[in-house]
């Protein structure tokens, strides 16, 4: 679909990405723990695109995870946030592999 | 207003309220506390009912709180997820205070 192409292309050309709703405390401590460690990372807010729903769907097939934040280093499917907060010990490493810091 | 009246009557016959979305992790953590405290609490999913938005614009004009999880313990207005976590030490002390355990 045009949804899975385009959350494909966002995972394959960012080092680190971040699907993501505005609103989402969650999703805001994901983007904290990477941004304290001084990563580029690209995130889209699913809540403020017109194909976010679809694009959430995209992400189940892909992952078989639909809920945010949804996170990808180098390619790599992470997880949500707590699986992110549980990687804290190796995420600098796993960052600089990706190219993100 | 109507919201105003029923978010009132909510946080007056209730021991423990919490004002909640149901896809909120935020609003689960604060829910899977309260439980582990034995706590009985009263919960209203603001995404599942007609009137949720006026409930939460309710809710801002009573604590000046938009956000979810919003909670109140024997009347008094606790905060969000954050500041409940932050209160672990006493909170049961004011669980049972409120006849909530
Ligand atoms: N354990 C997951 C929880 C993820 C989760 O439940 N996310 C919620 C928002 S906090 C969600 O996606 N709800 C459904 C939705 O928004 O579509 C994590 O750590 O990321
Ligand atoms: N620090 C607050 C954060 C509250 C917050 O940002 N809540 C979000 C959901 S996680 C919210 O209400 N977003 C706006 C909305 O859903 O209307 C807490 O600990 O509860
Ligand atoms: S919507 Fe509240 S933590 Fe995600």
């Amino acid at each position: 679909s045009a949804a899975k192409t385009k959350a494909q292309g966002i995972i394959d050309d960012n080092a680190v990405a971040v699907f993501s709703k505005s609103y989402c405390s969650y999703c805001n401590a994901t983007k904290t723990l990477l941004s304290e460690l001084g990563a580029k990372y690209y995130t889209i807010e699913l809540d403020q695109v017109d194909d976010g729903a679809a694009i959430q769907d995209a992400l189940q097939e892909i992952t078989s995870q639909r809920s945010v934040p949804n996170i990808f280093i180098g390619q790599k499917h992470i997880g949500g946030n707590s699986d992110l907060q549980a990687k804290k010990a190796e995420l600098k490493n796993l960052l600089q592999s990706a190219g993100a810091v």
